[in-house]
């Protein structure tokens, strides 16, 4: 554990509590993104099912319920309690277009050949594009709600965060791996133009909008 | 060095 890797996880905590509160405030998911959502809950699924077969440390599998019990609560909120508020005609990525080709991915670029490491690895890839949908969303409605803003911030920073707790611990414990972080470099290029607005504008005290 | 199974990442 560095200091990278708790602002990092904290961080994660965060975009993840503040999307519930935003949610369960306001009574709405309206701008929130099911299918992200839903592809994050797979994540989670898939990455942390070694909650079964090896223990790390209690932070360690803390968080990791923590997350999967957020992350199936959000599935709750946006298609059962709040679901006339979701909007689901601005949330039409085909997510299969991720799944697939992660999956395919995660089967030829892997460490090694067992089920456990196979979902691991497709948590990792799956994760790097999960929130296409909702940029996607954003894009399309051209705005996002200022809560809905602080989300994507924390959540594009907590993998921006595990980049430099990669390079501390590679230089600290030599400790590499390819594919977690390649992935998380894909993750976090994906939300620059969203850092620059966010930056921009929100900081601003403006709401974001796309021009 | 690659740390396989060692995942104590999140």
């Amino acid at each position: 554990m560095n200091i990278f890797r708790l602002c990092g996880d904290l961080s994660h905590l965060l975009a993840i509590l503040l999307l519930l509160f935003k949610i369960w405030k306001t009574r709405s998911c309206a701008g929130i993104s099911g299918k992200t959502q839903l592809l994050f809950t797979i994540v989670y699924t898939a990455r942390y099912l070694d909650l079964f077969t090896s223990f790390v440390s209690v932070y360690n599998s803390v968080m990791k319920i923590v997350f999967l019990t957020a992350s199936y609560g959000t599935l709750y909120l946006m298609f059962y309690k709040f679901k006339p508020t979701y909007d689901h005609n601005h949330d039409s990525f085909r997510i299969l277009y991720l799944i697939v080709p992660a999956l395919v991915l995660s089967f030829i670029i892997v460490h090694v050949y067992t089920v456990m490491e196979i979902l691991w690895t497709f948590s990792i890839y799956l994760e790097a594009v999960a929130i296409m949908p909702q940029l996607f969303m954003v894009s399309r409605t051209g705005e996002a709600e200022t809560i809905t803003s602080h989300y994507l911030f924390a959540l594009g920073s907590y993998r921006a965060l595990y980049i430099l707790n990669w390079i501390y611990r590679y230089y600290t414990e030599d400790f590499l791996d390819w594919i977690t972080i390649m992935a998380g470099i894909v993750q976090t290029i994906l939300y620059c133009d969203f850092f620059y607005l966010y930056i921009t504008k929100v900081l601003k005290g403006k709401r974001l909008s796309l021009p | 060095t690659l740390v396989y199974p060692d995942k104590d990442e999140l």
